[in-house]
């Protein structure tokens, strides 16, 4: 349905953004490093059934592969700029100093006792739809304390958001034209939107009228 | 079926 495809789309110009933002400006200011590792870690854990060779459709894979390519990717990326840009970087590990323990940790437990069968698989299939929920975090957490962020960031943080808001209204669209109901999915998903919602209000006030992105 | 289908979504 078209919600799901626009908020793919939506997902996959998030990742053209902030790989651009890194390549042309050669810095990572403002864009947390940790965020970006736990994104490798949802999508390792998440795309895992890659393996069993029981595949959806061409498209799911070719996306999924997209999804776990780009992400080893842009860490990869913010890595090289510890030798390329060492001042940038040295700015950023000041700035990102969230907590990832109390990420992981509650998600692992939540994974263990939400989850659709006991088995590996679906384990960090949970583990990974709970952690996706909440790894903007430590980026949100850093745009907070410096206040201010480039444009291009909060673009990318919007799309980011705005991929996991339009699954929402597919889900509801799923479940009227196939009965389907997926509770953990919406469930995560609508946590992640809340996570997103402040973000989202100082979005629309200030950057979408051309003001820049500035913290009360 | 139904349960193929349960991780069709990225």
């Amino acid at each position: 349905n078209i919600f799901r495809i626009l908020a793919d789309l939506s997902h996959l110009a998030s990742i053209v953004i902030l790989l651009e933002t890194i390549r042309k400006a050669r810095q990572i200011d403002g864009i947390s490093l940790k965020t970006q590792i736990l994104y490798v870690l949802v999508f390792c854990t998440r795309y895992l059934d890659l393996l069993t060779f029981r595949w959806t459709s061409l498209y799911n894979t070719l996306m999924k592969f997209f999804f776990i390519g780009t992400s080893v990717y842009v860490v990869k990326l913010m890595q090289d700029c510890k030798l390329t840009n060492p001042v940038s970087y040295k700015d950023m590990m000041f700035r990102d100093t969230f907590q990832i323990k109390y990420l992981l940790g509650p998600c692992a437990l939540l994974a263990l006792v939400f989850n659709y069968k006991f088995t590996v698989l679906e384990l960090c299939w949970s583990f990974s739809i709970w952690l996706e929920s909440v790894a903007i975090l430590p980026q949100l957490f850093m745009l907070s304390r410096s206040g201010k962020a480039s444009t291009l960031t909060t673009h990318y943080i919007f799309a980011l958001g705005l991929y996991r808001a339009l699954y929402i209204p597919n889900w509801i669209w799923r479940y009227y034209s196939e009965n389907r109901l997926e509770k953990l999915s919406i469930f995560t998903g609508l946590l992640q939107t809340a996570l997103y919602s402040d973000f989202f209000y100082i979005y629309y006030r200030k950057v979408m009228k051309g003001r820049g992105f500035e913290l009360p | 079926n139904q349960k193929q289908n349960l991780h069709d979504e990225l």
